[in-house]
């Protein structure tokens, strides 16, 4: 095989080559693609007092129009989450048609919202998604799923649930 | 769901799910 | 009578097999929100050192097509078109792209896709027509009707798979030289003086993805890719537009790995085995003194591969 790599195009070489005729481009430099590695976290933490985290994330869910379980005496630290989610429907609303909203597809979104102890004063609010319920049904218990179904409903999109939970994030870190 | 420190008025947030046999890392980024 | 053989193979593997099959037992995919600023996004791009991303919009809560060099190609045009617009430019948003493609006259990029359960040759017959270089894999959420992204396949994804999985490609022994393969006439050319933005017009004008660059010999010493527009703008630059295209290629990163090169004498053995342990995107076919003679590209060898 003939292939190679063209050794004028190598970074370095390109770069001895344009400062030796052009002495003044010594100074630029290459764009450092730094590698960060992203640190990602479970959730957010927080220090403050249980109860202030509590308090912080029902008046965060509250601002964003969300509905909320009435907390069970023995489930304090678990929110179940209700959540309108009605995107703008793709094609142009006509003058004066109401809106059509397609009743066959779901727009609640329920989210299970956790507040864990890591260890003494430091604590983690989690986020999980819950599934989806069309408002007629309401507060019907999902049908339980077999495994098999379970394989097939898998096929679904994180992407509505990531906007929300950024949303509350927001709301979490505008209001503390 | 993972998330990253805001940084630039952005937020990276994350969840991992099972797509058919395989697992996906959605990573979502989103302004302030 | 082998190349045929191979090719035979070849296109029933590519048949056979979907574009699930190519995806990793577990991978990531970074999607964007239409929301966020151009200049974040291409941070992000780099720091994660990719090039492309799905787009979502979150009011709609809808696929909104592919993030790529394209686009960010089209921004440095309208800069160059409204050097005024500097601040339009910085705050510019994802959705913003769209304004700005139609502000140049840049074509609407047609967002193709395919479900990721329909056969890899799909996939390629749909890339190939519609020249692009890649292809989101869109499922349909379950309960919300909804597209899922599920992952976005390129065509050097597809060739190292077939590289990895496919035997015969090493009975591919017929030289380039007596294959209709690639581009030998033509090729538009530039030197290292020549203005970098001339270079960026050649990428929209002759809708290539390289340049390459000789010197007075027509000897090859480097080359111009669409995806280094990324770095210009990263640094900057791209406000400077006397700028050569020699300057602005001191930006590129550390981590490049060099342009390959070939010559006639090669063969699609060699070259897919070079692509299944390397990234290159294309190569360069030059003589035995180096001269350029030609391109081939992945285009180029998916072209080949499924219809020659």
């Amino acid at each position: 095989s003939t292939i190679a790599i063209l050794p004028s195009s190598l970074p370095q070489i390109h770069r001895a080559y344009m400062v030796q005729s052009y002495p003044e481009l010594a100074s630029v430099q290459p764009v450092v693609t730094k590698k960060s590695k992203t640190r990602w976290h479970f959730g957010i933490r927080s220090r403050s007092y249980p109860l202030d985290v509590m308090c912080e994330i029902y008046r965060a869910l509250k601002n964003l129009g969300a509905e909320w379980v009435r907390p069970s005496e023995e489930e304090l630290w678990t929110i179940k989450v209700r959540w309108k989610y009605s995107p703008v429907a793709q094609k142009e609303k006509k003058e004066g048609q109401e809106e059509e909203t397609d009743d066959s597809v779901p727009d609640l979104m329920k989210m299970q919202i956790q507040l864990f102890q890591l260890e003494p004063n430091n604590y983690l609010v989690d986020f999980k998604f819950d599934g989806w319920e069309s408002k007629r049904k309401d507060l019907e218990e999902e049908p339980v799923v077999d495994d098999e179904e379970q394989e097939q409903i898998s096929s679904f999109s994180a992407y509505p649930f990531l906007h929300l939970a950024t949303k509350l994030i927001m709301e979490l870190a505008v209001n503390s | 769901l993972a998330t990253t420190s805001i940084k630039h008025n952005t937020l990276a947030v994350a969840s991992v799910i099972r797509y058919k046999r395989k697992y996906v890392t959605q990573i979502l980024y989103a302004p302030l | 009578r082998d190349q045929q053989i191979a090719l035979k193979a070849i296109r029933s593997f590519l048949q056979s097999k979907n574009s699930f099959d190519v995806l990793p037992v577990s991978y990531r995919l970074i999607v964007f929100e239409t929301s966020l600023l151009v200049k974040r996004a291409l941070n992000i791009l780099l720091q994660n050192s990719i090039v492309s991303a799905p787009l979502w919009n979150s009011k709609t809560s809808r696929f909104a097509g592919l993030l790529t060099s394209s686009d960010f190609i089209n921004v440095i045009q309208y800069y160059s078109q409204n050097p005024d617009q500097f601040q339009f430019v910085d705050n510019l948003t994802l959705d913003g792209l769209r304004d700005v493609e139609k502000a140049i006259g840049a074509p609407q990029l047609e967002t193709i896709s395919i479900h990721p359960f329909k056969s890899l040759y799909e996939a390629c017959v749909k890339m190939i027509e519609s020249s692009a270089r890649r292809i989101p894999l869109i499922d349909e959420d379950e309960k919300t009707h909804r597209e899922i992204v599920v992952s976005v396949l390129t065509q050097y994804r597809i060739l190292k798979f077939v590289s990895m999985n496919c035997r015969e490609t090493k009975i591919l022994l017929q030289p380039l030289s007596e294959l209709k393969v690639g581009t030998t006439t033509n090729l538009s050319a530039v030197k290292l003086e020549t203005p970098v933005m001339d270079v960026i017009h050649l990428l929209i004008s002759q809708s290539v993805s390289s340049v390459p660059i000789v010197d007075d010999q027509d000897k090859l010493i480097n080359v111009y890719e669409a995806v280094d527009v990324l770095s210009l703008i990263k640094g900057g630059m791209y406000t400077d537009l006397s700028l050569s295209v020699g300057e602005a290629l001191i930006k590129r990163s550390d981590d490049f790995e060099g342009v390959y090169t070939c010559t006639l004498e090669d063969n699609l053995c060699v070259i897919l085995e070079t692509i299944r342990k390397s990234r290159l995107h294309r190569l360069f076919i030059v003589d035995t003194a180096g001269k350029l003679i030609g391109v081939i590209t992945l285009s180029d060898i998916l072209k080949y591969l499924l219809f020659d």
